[in-house]
């Protein structure tokens, strides 16, 4: 799964996931990643979420419109609501777990529970940031 | 000095140093630079968030060593299958597609549902057509696998076939 969220020189935020599924995953089988609110969603009242992980899970824990909601109605800053959406039900919905999310000042937050997420970011006139492991 | 930003991940697992060498990392991190580049490009510009993460993902799905078009995960029957989702924070229009195969694209796709469709999220050959309909590339199967993905999808059937041979296992 790959995904991106932007915010323009407008102030207006946008997030996209694409995804070629698991391997070995029945014919039909369709992930987190197109469900609104499950891999992807964006508001520019709070943030643009992105997922990656074990769909199954993060569809059932609605985790992109989670970082939302704990940010517009329980003011969580961005970084808090996403690692919180990271923890969320874990011992209901276990599996790996990725969320890169950016709110409306063009801050960014990664929460992940592999060790290994492949990530970037790049804020206007800065140099670009680059991370697998670290 | 006016406000922008992009960010991309692809992907997050559970796999250990050990399990990727140093000329796929070095993959990965070229990878994830371009479609960065790419992202950027497009807002440096003036260009709109929905264009810039279109962009960015382009990449990444034209990328084999990424698991999203090019380079997908094959299913249960050896085959690739695409989902994928764009969401504008203004308007909060979305677009998204499901078990699509052949479109080169899924993203480009996700985003003429979201220009161009009343309804959110199209499924299979409906949004194979939508495609056609709409003029989006389209690969034959083989453009989207790789080997590295073909021999995780045979070490899966291997595991399955070793499980049925398993005394107590379905077959009589």
């Amino acid at each position: 799964t790959v995904g991106a969220v932007a915010l323009d020189m407008n102030g207006n935020l946008a997030a996209a996931t694409s995804t070629g599924g698991l391997t070995d995953q029945l014919k039909g089988r369709v992930g987190d990643s197109p469900i609104i609110g499950g891999g992807t969603f964006a508001n520019n009242e709070a943030c643009a979420v992105s997922c990656t992980g074990e769909g199954e899970a993060i569809m059932r824990g609605v985790l992109a419109h989670e970082v939302y909601a704990m940010m517009k109605y329980a003011g969580n800053s961005l970084q808090a609501a996403t690692d919180k959406a990271i923890e969320l039900h874990a011992d209901k919905l276990q599996g790996d777990r990725g969320i890169l999310s950016m709110d409306n000042t063009g801050k960014v937050a990664f929460g992940f529970n592999t060790g290994f997420m492949k990530r970037g970011y790049q804020a206007a006139d800065e140099e670009p940031f680059v991370a697998l492991w670290e | 000095m006016k406000k922008f930003a992009i960010a991309i991940h692809g992907g997050a697992e559970t796999i250990k140093p050990s399990e990727i060498d140093k000329k796929k990392e070095e993959e990965y991190r070229r990878g994830l630079a371009d479609a960065l580049k790419a992202g950027y490009d497009v807002l440096e510009k003036g260009g709109s968030a929905l264009d810039a993460v279109e962009a960015a993902v382009n990449s990444l799905e034209r990328n084999p060593v990424f698991n999203a078009a090019r380079g997908a995960s094959l299913t249960q029957r050896g085959e690739t299958e695409f989902d994928a989702a764009i969401m504008d924070g203004n308007t909060l229009r979305v677009g998204a597609v499901g078990a699509v195969r052949y479109v080169q694209h899924p993203i480009s796709l996700a985003k003429v549902v979201l220009q161009k469709c009343d309804h959110c999220l199209l499924v299979g050959t409906g949004a194979e057509e939508f495609a056609l309909a709409n003029n989006l590339p389209l690969k034959a199967p083989e453009y989207f696998v790789t080997p590295e993905k073909k021999e995780a999808w045979l070490d899966k059937q291997q595991e399955r076939a070793v499980k049925k041979r398993q005394p107590g296992s379905m077959s009589d």
